[in-house]
Parts: structure tokens; C-alpha cells; sequence
């Protein structure tokens, strides 16, 4: 798996539509002034793998992360994210999400479902492209490839793929002191999660 | 899958210890099982020393010593089990001029499979990184991409295509 | 006694508010009393809003800003009642170059009656330092305390003569 | 109150006696590597104010402060930090630590006990030497002036004086974010500290 692109609109203080695409390896910096919004991109990406907590976003509820508005804008009533991964190994064949006949040696991401592909025109051989919406009115939505989905279909997406809920992916601002002074039960259930 | 921990933990273990060396340019640092006779249920401790330095509980080093050894168990991880990317939020800020580098060359070294973002204020880890993406608020309260170049004032873009510079 | 908090409560609010808007370049900091009809028991919340923000709980600042923020209110306790010394271990770690400079140059003006001891990585502080102390380790393991002049090479000293310099 | 001087030996890193002089104001940065030993400086001055807290020196026991050695030193057998601090307004007349008679507008730094004087002759009238030691044997000896004290003194010494175990004189690495995230009641006593 390899991230492709992120399109954000409306999640925290991206109000406008932005987008980021990624070469997929490499290192890239994030960089600007304090508080223009670096680490809300960080928060993005974890609320697209299917984050739950609204404090590990650091928001009270879950409504904290729409636009909440500035003194010369509105708030917004909706939140989106959308991220597109690329499974370059694999050569999928046309699948519907329901019956899935798995090629040899390849994991559940080759079952993406073919369907109705966003603006950019993914490679529907090889990419996922995933949504995540919240309204204001507290509903929620969940595409897979333009298709409805749950977010518990979002969540099985990336277990075992090193981005699940125990993996070290995202080290928030602050949380690099508390990898050592987990108990040794957790350290275990870090290295037990990589195995 | 106890064997499949102990095999993780092993590899693991290898990873870190070679991880350490390069971030502290020596010294020793590895994991050990708090309850060798039970594999099964054991937890992990860590211990390490930095070069010329005593073995004590991590818990022990200074704040910049405890950040590169959490930046070496992390990385120990990846090499054994690569994320499709991994984001990194300020993971630098109290790392000194010397480990700053020592460990932005590392990240660069370990990118080949894994797409790092380094959210940063370090100069010297900007240095090493391949793309960068700034981040401004011309307009109070509403964030937007632009296109850095090292050394220049950001450049405003029609979204998005600059992204991939 | 209550008349006292009330009266340090508006005194240290008054600083606060001057503190942040010099620390920020502009925008609202303010402390406000949770439950105003009983002030001989309530508690204290913080809001603020950088310049061109929404008033907002501190809580839901960026990691920088949340520092400049506390470095702020505690400016203005001390401007109120100044402690003969005070320490501070990498408060900057978090603050971009801006205000790195900001907050040194408000150190500097704040340090007429208080001993200021500023533990640092950041050479936008140690600009506005007017003594500095090197902590070196050439013993792996000991710590020895050397004379530092910017831009040179740590002079080694027989102790302790030169760290009045 | 202005800080004058430390004098440290056997205290964490410090194996060997180190001197440190201040002016008694302005700015003044400690800079060096990761893990050179700047914030076991700062630990060393909460040590000499009367911080009990093992924990907050980042020790698991007391006894963590003492030098414990390297690779190639032996652990020390006791730690110790003296300090002086010069109080510019006063003019004290001789006292003993018994009987106190406060000139007017004077606070309790005034009957400073006149006695043994360490070696760099504090200026008697305005100078108060506070030295804290601990023994691996678990026992503590406490200072004032050279002459013995129990903690508890020196602790009063410091009550109201900004430098109280409530205040924010001394900010460990780190600690800077819990200042906003402490609860409504703990920042108000704060405020009352310095009223
Ligand atoms: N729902 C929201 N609507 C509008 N603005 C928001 C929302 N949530 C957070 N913000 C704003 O986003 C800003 C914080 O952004 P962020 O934490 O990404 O900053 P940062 O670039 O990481 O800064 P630092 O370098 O200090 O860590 C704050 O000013 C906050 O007010
Ligand atoms: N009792 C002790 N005896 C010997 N060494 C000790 C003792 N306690 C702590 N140390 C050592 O002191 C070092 C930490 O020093 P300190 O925390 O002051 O570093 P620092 O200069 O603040 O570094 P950083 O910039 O990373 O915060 C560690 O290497 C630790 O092993
Ligand atoms: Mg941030
Ligand atoms: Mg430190």
C-alpha cells in the first residue's frame, strides 16, 4: 500500500477544499508557522483510517473537528475527507465488494470494490479510495470507492496492514515521550500488533 | 502466535539495537522480557546507555536521550514490519543540532518503502526531506497549502498540481 | 483573603491579557472565573484567541501556541509578584522562529528584578542571553560546566571564576 | 531574594564539584548537548529549595540523585548542593536563630543566623547559605548558615517568597503544556499563591 493523495474540505481550519499528493516514499517535510495548521493534517489522515476518539483528535466531540468558523467566515456543516492509497503489487481483477474470490498471496485490499471513482480517475486496477464524512447534524458517512460503506469497512481495510489502531503510523505532536513510559503490556501489545 | 511474538520480538530486538547505535553513534540499547520463563505473558522492559554511559531503565535519560530511543524502537518496527507511511508530528523538537541530523539521515535512509511526513520546525530536517509542503493562514483561522522552496519565501499556487514538486 | 484573590485575580488578568498580545503580536488571552455570583470559591478557565481567531478554549490551540499561551500567564504572575529566579527547561521547544524571538525579547525586558535561567537548544534565545553556561560531557557520563562565547569553541576553564562572565 | 551561587557535588551527573555564579538578574541560558546534564542542574536547585518528590526529580527514590557512577567511575556515597542567596534590602543586626527581634518592614529572611560561614565569605549581614546533602545510607543533613537545620526550615525560608512549592519559578522540560491543562481549581490556587 502506498499513499497516493488526501483531499480535504472542511476538517478543522481546512474550510477550502486542499489537496496532497504524495510520491508514496521518501521523506516529506510539513512545515509553517505555529498554529497555521500542520498537525490538523496529521489529524485528517488518522480521522480517514476510522480514529474514534474525539481527544485523540484533540477535540471535545466529534462535531469539533467541522470547520467551527472565524470571525469573517461561517462555521461549515460538514466535515470530508477522502484518501487515495495504491496497492502497486497487486493486478486485481474486476470484483464486486460482496463476492470476493481472492487471487494467491494477495490480502483483502485486491477485493476493492470497482464502482463510481471520484474526480481524479484513480487507477481502478490498483487504488482505494476511501471517504469519510460528518455533518453537523451528527451523521455520518462512509464510501469505499464511491460505494457506501460502514466505518467498521474502513477500519478492517488497515488492520494488519501497520496502520490498525496499536501501530506507531501516526506519532501525534507530544506523543513520542509516552512510547517509553508505556507499561510493559502495552510495549508488548505494540510488538505483538507488528507480529 | 507465541512463537509468532517471540520471533517478532527477536527480530525486533536486532533492529533496535543497530537502530540506537546509528541514532547515538554508539552506546546500547535493547528489550528485554520482564518474565523470561513465560513467553507467553510476559511484558517488555527497555533499557539503555547511551555511549560511555550506564545501562539504566530509559526512564532515566534526559528528555532529547529519550526521544531518539523512542525514534529507535519505531523505526526497529518498520524495518521488521514497513507502514505504508508513517507521520511524524515534531518529533524533533527537543532533539539538539547533532541528533536532529543523525536522525533525519536515518529517516531518509529508511523511506524506500515507507512515505514519511515530518510535520518540523528543524532546519536540518528539512535539508533532508525530498518534498516539502508548507502550510500558511494568510487568511486568520483558515489553513492552506503552498508550494516552499528552501530558502525562498513560499510561492501561493492554484491548487493542487504543486503538491507533487 | 478573598479580597486578596480578587485582587490578584484582576491584577494578574490585566498582565495576562498585555502579555499575550506581545507575545502573539495581537489577539485576546483572558482568564475567567467559572462561576462569577461565588468568588471566594471558583475555579479559573482559559480562553483565547490568536490574532484573527475565534475565542476559544486554550485547549484547543496548537501545540505552540498552547506554550506561548502558558509562557504568558506565567509572565503575568511573576510581573505581579516577582520570584528572585526563575528556570525554564526548553519552553521553547514547541515555538517556531518568530516567536522563539518573540518570547526571548519579553525574557530580556522581565529580568530587571528576576534572575532568568534559560535551558535551550534554540540560538534565537541564546541571543538575547546575557550570560551564557556550557554543560559539557567530555568524561562520558560527567557533567562540567564550561564558559561559552557564541560562535566559538567551548573554553574549558579551571572553575569557577568564568561563569560570571 | 537574588540568587548568588551553587555549588553542586555527588548530585546526579555532577560527580565532580561544580560552581555555578548568577548576577541576581537578567538573562541567562544553559545550553550543551542532548543528555549533558542541564536539566540535573535544574533538578538540583528544586532539590536545594526542598522538593521531597522523587518523582519529580525523575528518580524513582530519593537516593537517584546521588552520582551513580559509569563505566569507568565508582557510584559516590553522598550527594550536595549548597546555595546562597543575597537579600539586597535588608540591613540585618546580629541575631541568633532563638531569639528574633524584625527590624520594621523586614520579613524572616532578616534573622538569618550569623555563624559558621562557608568558604567564599557570603557577605554575613545580606548572605543566606542554605546546603542540602544526602548519604546512600538514607540519611539527610540540612543547612542553614552552616549550622543545622531541619528541612522544614528551609522550606519556610522560601514560603511566599515566589519560590514556594505552588509556584511556577521553576518549569521542568516538559511541563510547559500541563500549565493550561491543569483544572480550574488547581490554577486558582496558583493565583492564590501570589496573592
Ligand atoms: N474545528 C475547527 N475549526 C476551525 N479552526 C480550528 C478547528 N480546530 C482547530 N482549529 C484551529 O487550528 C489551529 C491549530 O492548528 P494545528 O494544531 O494544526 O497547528 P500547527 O500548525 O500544528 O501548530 P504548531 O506548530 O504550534 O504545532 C488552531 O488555531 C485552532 O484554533
Ligand atoms: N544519579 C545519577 N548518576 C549519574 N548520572 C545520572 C544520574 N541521574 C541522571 N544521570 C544522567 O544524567 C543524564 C541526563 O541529564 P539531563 O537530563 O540533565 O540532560 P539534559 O542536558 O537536560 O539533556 P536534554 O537536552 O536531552 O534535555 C542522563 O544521561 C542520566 O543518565
Ligand atoms: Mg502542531
Ligand atoms: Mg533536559
Amino acid at each position: 500500500l502506498k499513499l497516493k493523495k488526501i483531499e480535504i474540505q472542511g476538517f478543522k481550519s481546512f474550510a477550502d477544499r486542499t489537496e496532497m499528493r504524495f510520491h508514496g516514499s521518501g521523506v516529506a517535510a510539513v512545515v509553517g508557522p505555529n498554529g497555521c495548521g500542520k498537525s490538523n493534517l496529521s489529524d485528517a489522515i488518522s480521522w480517514a483510517l476510522g480514529e474514534q476518539s474525539a481527544k485523540s483528535l484533540r477535540g471535545a466531540r466529534m462535531e469539533d473537528v467541522i470547520f467551527a468558523g472565524t470571525r469573517d467566515r461561517k462555521p461549515l456543516g460538514m466535515a470530508s475527507v477522502t484518501m487515495t492509497l495504491t496497492d502497486p503489487r497487486i493486478e486485481p481483477s474486476p470484483l464486486s465488494m460482496e463476492v470476493i474470490e481472492l487471487p494467491p498471496g494477495a490480502d483483502i485490499i485486491a477485493a476493492a470494490p470497482t464502482g463510481n471513482i471520484p474526480s481524479d480517475k484513480p487507477d481502478r486496477k490498483r487504488d482505494i479510495v476511501i471517504t469519510r464524512r460528518l455533518f453537523r447534524s451528527g451523521e455520518s458517512e462512509y464510501l469505499i470507492d464511491g460505494k457506501a460503506a460502514r466505518l467498521r469497512d474502513i477500519q478492517d481495510i488497515f488492520m494488519g496492514s501497520g496502520l490498525g489502531p496499536e501501530s506507531y503510523a501516526i506519532i501525534e505532536q507530544g506523543r513520542i515521550g509516552q512510547i517509553l513510559s508505556s507499561r510493559p503490556h502495552d510495549r508488548r501489545a505494540v510488538i505483538e500488533e507488528a507480529a | 502466535s507465541r512463537k509468532r511474538f517471540q520471533e517478532a520480538f527477536e527480530h525486533i530486538n536486532i533492529n533496535f539495537r543497530e537502530m540506537f547505535k546509528t541514532l547515538f553513534g554508539g552506546g546500547t540499547g535493547e528489550m528485554r522480557l520482564t518474565d523470561e520463563s513465560n513467553v507467553g505473558e510476559s511484558g517488555i522492559e527497555m533499557v539503555a546507555s547511551p555511549p560511555g554511559k550506564r545501562l539504566q531503565n530509559v526512564l532515566l535519560l534526559s528528555g532529547g536521550e529519550k526521544s531518539l530511543t523512542a525514534m529507535a524502537l519505531l523505526m526497529a518496527i518498520f524495518k521488521y514490519q514497513p507502514s505504508p507511511f508513517c507521520i511524524l508530528d515534531e518529533v524533533d523538537a527537543p532533539l539538539d543540532e547533532a541528533n536532529t541530523a543523525r536522525l533525519a539521515k536515518l529517516l531518509k535512509e529508511m523511506a524506500g518503502d515507507t512515505q514519511f511526513i515530518v510535520i518540523t520546525h528543524a532546519k536540518r530536517t528539512m535539508e533532508a526531506a525530498g518534498t516539502m509542503y508548507g502550510v500558511t493562514m494568510e487568511e486568520p483561522g483558515v489553513s492552506k497549502l503552498v508550494s516552499v522552496k528552501f530558502n525562498a519565501a513560499p510561492i501561493p499556487v492554484s491548487e493542487p498540481k504543486a503538491m507533487a514538486a
